[in-house]
């Protein structure tokens, strides 16, 4: 038996408009310690991981680890169902073959219930390791999809320059190249604003631009963005879902031939 | 003129 109430349920409604496009079908884990994904996109270049801690659902009942294979879109469908007010509850039973999704108002005068079929998927499971990487950069999570949205108007890649005169955004495309630079701004009063860049080591790395333009669907959840670098390895882009976990997503780099 | 890696060329499968 499993039954997660989620007061906060805009927060699986912002979560699933973030990765529905870029995943189609995924197993969420159910287990003592949350309720958790981690799925590759079709070309297995780009992964989402997701974690809602136990702790930060109002009642989180599992009895044993669950495996629930979904469809994402038919899931944001349901979902979209959901006032942004609305109370979530999840509920499956063990072995069952569908799950529900329960939506109360805020006030309790109206109640629906979405039931949706479940699905065997196959899926890969990467071992990611805890990594110290060479830089890490947060900043506004609006001014990065900016970024990522303006670049994509010029070029397909992204160069990111880490170094310690801040971060570096270039692109280049048939009509011309564009830099952008964003400095450290350690702004006391309004710490959402801030731009902190540590940095061990210099990191330059490429990646698509139609991958970064899909990660930052995911802006809503957070107003800050943490992006961790390391050469040659894949690129996180981090969103926290407030107290209770993060939507974190991995990019392999481009390399030059 | 880049390719793209796989993210399994980085990371192992459980």
């Amino acid at each position: 038996m499993l039954e997660l109430r989620l007061v906060q349920g805009s927060l699986l409604k912002k979560v699933m408009e973030s990765i529905k496009d870029l995943v189609n079908d995924a197993n969420f884990d159910c287990s003592a310690t949350g309720f958790s994904l981690q799925a590759m996109d079709s070309s297995h270049v780009a992964l989402v991981s997701l974690l809602l801690r136990s702790e930060g659902f109002e009642h989180y009942r599992c009895d044993r680890n669950l495996s629930m294979g979904m469809n994402l879109g038919n899931m944001a469908k349901m979902l979209k169902c959901a006032g942004n007010d609305d109370i979530v509850t999840i509920k499956a039973d063990d072995g069952g073959d569908c799950v529900t999704f329960m939506f109360e108002s805020p006030n309790q005068d109206k109640i629906a219930d979405f039931e949706m079929k479940l699905m065997d998927i196959d899926s890969e499971h990467l071992g990611i390791p805890e990594t110290e990487y060479e830089a890490i950069v947060r900043m506004p999570s609006s001014e990065f999809a900016r970024i990522c949205k303006d670049l994509s108007t010029i070029g397909d890649t992204v160069l990111i320059s880490v170094t310690k005169e801040g971060v570096r955004f270039s692109t280049k495309g048939d009509i011309g190249t564009a830099n952008i630079v964003c400095r450290q701004n350690t702004s006391v009063d309004k710490p959402e604003e801030a731009t902190i860049i540590e940095m061990e080591t210099p990191v330059s790395l490429t990646f698509a631009l139609r991958y970064m333009n899909s990660f930052t669907k995911a802006t809503p959840l957070a107003t800050q963005v943490t992006v961790s670098l390391s050469s040659e390895l894949p690129v996180v882009v981090e969103y926290k879902i407030g107290e209770m976990g993060y939507l974190r997503f991995y990019l392999a780099p481009k390399i030059e031939e | 003129q880049f390719s793209q890696e796989k993210l399994q060329d980085f990371y192992g499968v459980n």
